[in-house]
């Protein structure tokens, strides 16, 4: 248990007393380029052993598990306003699993790559190969989690990620001596379709009165979803919907008040 | 706006200290996302239903759920796209509850399970905290949303 040990968190600053295990630090998933994620794991508050692994990824791309998933979302601690210190979170969902919280792609939170290209040329691809390489090693650190069931969730862009992590997964257990016990995956708001979600999100703005027919039909009418890339005249719309129409509201959560 | 709380505090010397990070004196701040990979990103799949088919046919237990006030990648977007996977209903469409309060609305198909979140925006456990908790019990346990 060396590398284990070496990863334990003897507690962070202004922390409450808790009851769980943390362990936190850096996977090398590329030698060459020197690319390295970091992950956090908050064990489960009871029988660690017998709960399940449960990897959390965020979306973006570039956004960090440790920022949204851990601080805000589903771990065990809040950093209160001044960052001063934490509190806890009564529904931390590591009260029935064991939480791995990865930073990935290299370039997100604190995982880095040594080659900086890599932060230009990164993508869906590069991201599941190097998050299927983390999982691999990590179980090598960390044993006692070899044959325990897994499951991947995530949020947002990470409907690409999670999916695409669980089939690489697949591929890597068809050939290998040692599978990974993979047994389902969740995604929130997830990225799913390119042309479905566009559709759907217009539609979402018009039927929630969040935008008015004229601007409707006009998106409806110049804009073609199935591009990855607007034309300008659709850019426009979508600037004028959001400037002009939704107003002053956080389109995270339309009724809730903005964060200024 | 907690995130401006996490960059601070992930910041901090002793944080990452704590943290075994950034040990490697990283050439710039902690930041809760990068706009660099964001501007960035050069590899993007146009759609992931084509591997939803496959994870399905692997039979591995696949949930989504969707916070029905995010206007961001809304639920009428999420319906649209799986409504393409064209599966069989095994539980037809319900509202779940939690805490005696309705949670959303769900529907349990062949090899995925869809469900909202009533009143949560794009990040599910911020906004509904108890409720992405029953979620994710149930998930866990492989068992359909409590129906009372």
């Amino acid at each position: 248990g060396g590398d284990e040990e070496r990863d334990r968190i003897v507690g962070l600053p202004g922390q409450p007393k808790v009851t769980f295990n943390q362990f936190s630090g850096y996977v090398t998933v590329n030698e060459v380029a020197g690319r390295a994620l970091f992950y956090w794991l908050t064990e489960a508050v009871s029988n660690p052993l017998s709960k399940p692994l449960v990897v959390w990824l965020n979306g973006g791309p570039g956004c960090s598990s440790i920022a949204y998933g851990a601080s805000e979302e589903i771990g065990p601690f809040r950093i209160n306003s001044s960052a001063s210190g934490l509190h806890l979170n009564k529904f931390s969902w590591n009260r029935i699993a064991n939480l791995l919280f990865l930073e990935t792609p290299a370039g997100v939170g604190f995982s880095y790559s040594n080659k900086s290209s890599d932060l230009f040329d990164t993508g869906d691809r590069r991201t599941a190969k190097d998050s299927l390489k983390f999982l691999v090693r990590w179980m090598d650190r960390f044993p006692r989690y070899k044959q325990r069931e897994i499951y991947i969730t995530g949020e947002s862009y990470a409907g690409h990620y999670v999916p695409q992590l669980a089939r690489e997964i697949l591929t890597y257990n068809a050939n290998s001596k040692h599978p990974l016990n993979l047994k389902g995956i969740m995604v929130g708001n997830a990225v799913t379709d390119n042309y479905y979600d566009n559709l759907g999100t217009v539609m979402y703005w018009w039927s929630h009165a969040m935008i008015s027919d004229k601007t409707y039909h006009q998106l409806m009418n110049i804009c073609d979803f199935h591009r990855q890339k607007n034309s300008e005249e659709c850019e426009s719309l979508y600037s004028y919907a959001m400037d002009r129409e939704f107003g002053n509201i956080d389109q995270y959560n339309i009724y809730a008040p903005p964060c200024n | 706006c907690t995130e401006k709380y996490a960059e601070k505090y992930y910041n901090r010397p002793d944080v990452q200290k704590a943290l075994h990070a950034n040990a490697t004196k990283i050439p710039y701040k902690w930041t809760a996302c990068s706009d660099i990979l964001n501007r960035n990103w050069n590899d993007t799949e146009a759609s992931i239903l084509p591997i939803y088919r496959q994870l399905m046919a692997a039979r591995l237990r696949i949930w989504v759920f969707s916070g029905d006030v995010d206007s961001v990648v809304p639920v009428t977007a999420t319906r649209y796209s799986l409504e393409q996977l064209k599966l069989q209903v095994k539980i037809p469409w319900y509202p779940w509850y939690v805490k005696k309060q309705v949670g959303g609305w769900t529907e349990v198909y062949e090899g995925l399970t869809f469900a909202t979140v009533r009143g949560a925006g794009h990040e599910v456990p911020l906004f509904k905290p108890r409720a992405a908790l029953e979620l994710f019990t149930s998930f866990l346990r492989g068992n359909p949303l409590p129906k009372s």
